[in-house]
């Protein structure tokens, strides 16, 4: 029954899942023999990490490391990513004006181009839309409010209903229905209006500024589409394929026939291995632009 | 009441985070106990320097952020079409001797809330009509206290609305006491930002458990994202997501991870992408679908058994 439940995305056998999606970093430290509940130290560890945001900086390259090891080597094969790589979605994590590196921002720069011919159709007014959730989600609140689960307590109310059946609490509408069949991939994936063209990353080099060697000003630090990233686009495909030259070689596993030659790596990669060394400086200069070109290391 | 001037769109827009500023920061402070606050500097260190120092640690002078505003409203304001802001408006809670209170914190949101109102709301005599949009969202440091924030209504969600009420439509009042997430129609008719309240799925927030339970204020979450993209897909518009903490496994709770990424899946032909703040880091994940349904397969039936 769950297989047949997710059939529209999970039609392929995930043969390849090789990295476990629900454990990361963190879970290393429940090895450690704490005798407490695994959500309970998680929420402990992740408390202690969203305070480590401010204060001095440490661990950041490790952590980059682990994003290049599990998030950007992980990337899969072009014909296992999907149309355009639409199993993937990107999530953009930007610089910050406090100065934990140097303070930075983005300006996004986006398709426009047939704006006024793009349809729009005739729709309810606003004010009714809202009115239809209001009233939506206050019936949820009181269907939760007649739950089993706020009476566990009352046990007089619970001997009235212990013989009335439990409300079939219906779908689970936290989950999202399958896209439209004949619904056409949107703006991050192809181009079209609203696509993400390019972005421009400012910074200001706080050590000149304080030094008053230079004036306030934000200075580009760098652009999708300059070098070395030379982005035609934003689309999930363009950072899915910089996610791949980002990652580190894939070691193959050692054979008979692989021991002797010289292909060391996954043969998918051998082109872009034959550039390692402009591979190994992309990279330097990827983690450079993830510090806000402030010269952290661990 | 707006100002009647017709839009001219320019195909650009502002993502700016963590601004953190520290009205307590004093130039030539010492800066080792990591707040700039108070003290003489150590033997050949010059202190806290008047713009702030990079990874030493303190907050931002209110200098920086005043000045940084001024620089956006000079060389970029008048080339934007509106700005995504994702939160953290005031100092880290680092300094025994001055602790943060709540009060506090309203103050110090209400007072950038301003600065982003004079910068970009221009000459409308509507408050609501902006030159340039402004799509706030709620940091894990600006609520009280740090990390924790409650399903609303509550005194946050009410005081929240009384600071951002200008950038949020009025008709999404209660949907924004009971959450703190809304959305703003950034070209009419054409394109969204929502703005989520990240918070709800964060893992470090000890008053939610998680996305599974109808319950929690994380599964509500996803049942206004649901309406509410459906409505916009109805509409022929697209979106973009912001929020405070980015959607990775090492900030969320797995079962909002997986449904979060489950949903950007699902209307991956209108959702144009996510922006967030929070780790400091520039750089960006690509996060799996595949994955996120297998897992979530996986625990129906590790629950199952």
């Amino acid at each position: 029954e769950i297989d047949g439940q997710f059939a529209h995305i999970l039609d392929e056998a995930l043969e390849d899942d090789d990295a476990e999606f629900d454990i990361d970093l963190e879970h290393q430290y429940l090895n450690m023999g704490f005798n407490v509940s695994e959500h309970d130290l998680n929420v402990a560890i992740a408390a202690k990490d969203a305070h480590a945001m401010g204060g001095v900086p440490s661990n950041k390259e490790a952590y980059m490391d682990s994003v290049r090891e599990t998030f950007y080597v992980d990337v899969k094969g072009l014909k296992k990513s999907g149309q355009h790589s639409d199993r993937y979605a990107i999530t953009n994590v930007a610089a910050s004006v406090i100065p934990t590196f140097n303070p930075g921002f983005r300006v996004w720069e986006y398709n426009i181009t047939g704006i006024e011919e793009s349809l729009s159709l005739k729709a309810k007014p606003w004010t009714q839309f809202f009115a239809e959730l209001d009233a939506m989600i206050s019936l949820d609140d009181q269907n939760d409010d007649d739950d089993y689960d706020d009476l566990e307590d009352d046990f007089v109310e619970i001997e009235k209903r212990k013989n009335k059946k439990k409300k079939d609490k219906g779908p689970d509408i936290s989950l999202p229905k399958p896209m439209p069949e004949g619904a056409t991939l949107g703006p991050g994936y192809t181009p079209q209006t609203f696509s993400p063209l390019r972005f421009v990353q400012y910074y200001l080099d706080l050590k000149a500024v304080n030094e008053e060697t230079k004036p306030f000003d934000y200075e580009v630090e760098y652009t999708s589409d300059g070098h070395p990233y030379k982005l035609e686009s934003l689309l999930v495909d363009d950072y899915v394929s910089l996610a791949r030259k980002l990652g580190k070689p894939i070691k193959k596993p050692k054979t008979k026939s692989s021991e002797t030659a010289s292909n060391e790596y996954d043969s998918d990669n051998l082109d872009e291995l034959q550039n390692k060394k402009s591979l190994d400086e992309l990279w330097k200069t990827y983690v450079k632009h993830a510090f806000v070109s402030s010269g952290y290391h661990d | 009441l707006g100002n009647h001037r017709s839009k001219v769109l320019h195909g650009r827009f502002l993502h700016l985070t963590d601004i953190h500023p520290d009205e307590f920061y004093k130039v030539g402070a010492n800066i080792e106990d990591n707040s700039c606050h108070r003290g003489k500097p150590g033997k050949g260190s010059a202190g806290a320097s008047k713009y702030g120092d990079a990874m030493l640690g303190c907050d931002s002078p209110m200098i920086l952020m005043n000045q940084t505003l001024e620089w956006v409203k000079t060389h970029l304001r008048d080339k934007i079409d509106f700005v995504v802001w994702t939160g953290d408006n005031i100092r880290h809670d680092n300094d025994r001797k001055i602790p943060r209170t709540e009060m506090e914190i309203f103050d110090m949101n209400t007072r950038v809330a301003n600065l982003f109102h004079d910068i970009f709301h221009g000459d409308a005599l509507d408050p609501r009509h902006y030159d340039v949009p402004v799509v706030p969202s709620l940091g894990n440091n600006d609520v009280y206290p740090h990390n924790l924030f409650a399903p609303g209504p509550t005194l946050q969600t009410r005081e929240l609305w009384n600071i951002w009420q200008n950038f949020i439509s009025e008709e999404q009042l209660h949907i924004f006491q009971r959450g703190s997430y809304y959305f703003t129609e950034v070209v009419p008719n054409k394109l969204a930002v929502l703005s989520i309240n990240t918070l709800y799925l964060f893992k470090s927030n000890p008053l939610v458990d998680n996305c599974d339970n109808r319950k929690d204020p994380g599964f509500k979450l996803f049942q206004w994202l649901g309406v509410t993209l459906d409505e916009l897909r109805e509409r022929n518009m697209k979106v973009w997501l912001s929020g405070h903490v980015p959607p990775i496994p090492k900030n969320y709770d797995i079962t909002c991870y997986r449904k979060f990424v489950m949903w950007l899946h699902e209307y991956r032909d209108i959702i144009v992408g996510g922006v967030y703040g929070h780790m400091n880091i520039d750089h960006f994940i690509p996060v799996d679908a595949k994955k996120a349904y297998k897992s979530y397969q996986d625990s129906l039936i590790r629950q199952g058994f």
